[in-house]
C-alpha cells in the first residue's frame, strides 16, 4: 500500500456539500461513493442526486435519518438509476419520490459489500485503494465542536450516528490518519473534511464500512 | 460577533437569543475540556463554529441521522483477490 493515498488527487471526489438541517448524511455518503466509483470507472465526475435517495429509499426516513446499508440494498435490488443533482436538486427536506422513465440516463449500482474492519484498518486501507472511497458510520457527537486537526479522542465505537465518506489516508506523519469528507459544508472542519487517527477504531470508523461496485 | 459571522438573525432581547446564548456558553465549557487532552500540533482542535449555538440534543436531532447496522467482520482477502 502507498504511504499516502487520496482519491481527490485522481479527480474522483465531488466537492463538499451541506446537508443543512436535515438528517440525510446517510444519503450523502452513499451518493458520494457512487459518484466517485463512477468517475474512477472512466466517466466524468458528476454530482448525482442525494434528494432522489432521500425521497425514494422507502425503508429509510428521509431527513429523519436512515441506514447506509438499507439505502445500498435498495439501490442494488431496484437497480434504481441515480439521476444528476441538477435534474433532481437537493431541498434539505423529505419530499415525494420523483420517478424517471426507464430510458432516462443515470447511474445504478451492481453490488456492494459492508464489513466490520475493527482491528483491521490496514485491510480497510487496501479496500479504499482497490475499490474507491468508502462509506462509513461514525460517532460524531463531539464533531459539533470540531475545528480541524486529527481526532484521537472524545468519540466512541459502536455508538455510531453519522455517515461519512472516507476518501483517503496519510501515514507519512507522526499520526497516521483517515481523510474523511463530511456533508456539513466547507466552513466546518478542514474545509469540510475531518481527519481521524488510523488504528484503534477511533469514532467507530471501522465498525461498518461499505464499498460499492457499478 | 458569532451572530454576525454565522448570519444569525435572532434579536438580543428574544427568547431564542437567551436559549442560544446558554447553548453557546455550554459549548465554550465543552471546548476547554475537549482541548485539554492533546498538546501535539496535529491534534484536533475544538472551538466555536456554526454549531456552537445549538444544544447537543438539537445537534444530534438535526445532523446525526445515520442508523448503525452491524456488519460482518472482515475475514481477509480471498485467494482470488
Amino acid at each position: 500500500l502507498p504511504d499516502k493515498f487520496d482519491w481527490r488527487d485522481k479527480a474522483a471526489v465531488a466537492p463538499v456539500q451541506d446537508q443543512q438541517a436535515c438528517g440525510s448524511c446517510w444519503a450523502f455518503s452513499v451518493v458520494g461513493a457512487i459518484q466517485s466509483v463512477h468517475a474512477i470507472g472512466g466517466s466524468q465526475l458528476e454530482q448525482l442526486s442525494v434528494q432522489q435517495v432521500v425521497d425514494c429509499s422507502y425503508q429509510n426516513a428521509g431527513c429523519n435519518g436512515g441506514s447506509t446499508t438499507r439505502a445500498l440494498n435498495w439501490l442494488k435490488q431496484t437497480r434504481m438509476k441515480l439521476v444528476t443533482q441538477s435534474e433532481y436538486p437537493y431541498k434539505a427536506k423529505t419530499e415525494i419520490c420523483h420517478f424517471f422513465s426507464q430510458s432516462h440516463s443515470g447511474v445504478a449500482i451492481k453490488n456492494f459489500t459492508t464489513h466490520d474492519f475493527s482491528g483491521q484498518e490496514k485491510a480497510m486501507m487496501g479496500q479504499l485503494v482497490q475499490y474507491g472511497p468508502l462509506v462509513a458510520i461514525v460517532d460524531a457527537v463531539s464533531w459539533q465542536d470540531y475545528l480541524g486537526g486529527i481526532i484521537q479522542h472524545h468519540c466512541s465505537s459502536q455508538w455510531s450516528n453519522h455517515a461519512i465518506l472516507i476518501v483517503g489516508y496519510d501515514t507519512t506523519g507522526d499520526i497516521p490518519y483517515w481523510i474523511v469528507q463530511n456533508s456539513w459544508g466547507t466552513r466546518w472542519g478542514n474545509e469540510g473534511y475531518v481527519y481521524i487517527k488510523i488504528g484503534g477504531n477511533i469514532c467507530g470508523i471501522a465498525d461498518s464500512v461499505a464499498a460499492v461496485f457499478l | 460577533a458569532f451572530r454576525k459571522q454565522f448570519h444569525r438573525t435572532y434579536e438580543v432581547s428574544s427568547e431564542e437569543f437567551s436559549r442560544r446564548h446558554l447553548s453557546f456558553q455550554r459549548a465554550t465549557i465543552r471546548h476547554t475540556y475537549l482541548n485539554s487532552f492533546s498538546t501535539e500540533t496535529q491534534s484536533a482542535k475544538y472551538g466555536i463554529n456554526q454549531f456552537s449555538d445549538l444544544s447537543q440534543e438539537e445537534f444530534r436531532d438535526l445532523y446525526l441521522g445515520a442508523v448503525y447496522e452491524r456488519a460482518p467482520l472482515f475475514s481477509g482477502l480471498s485467494v482470488k483477490e
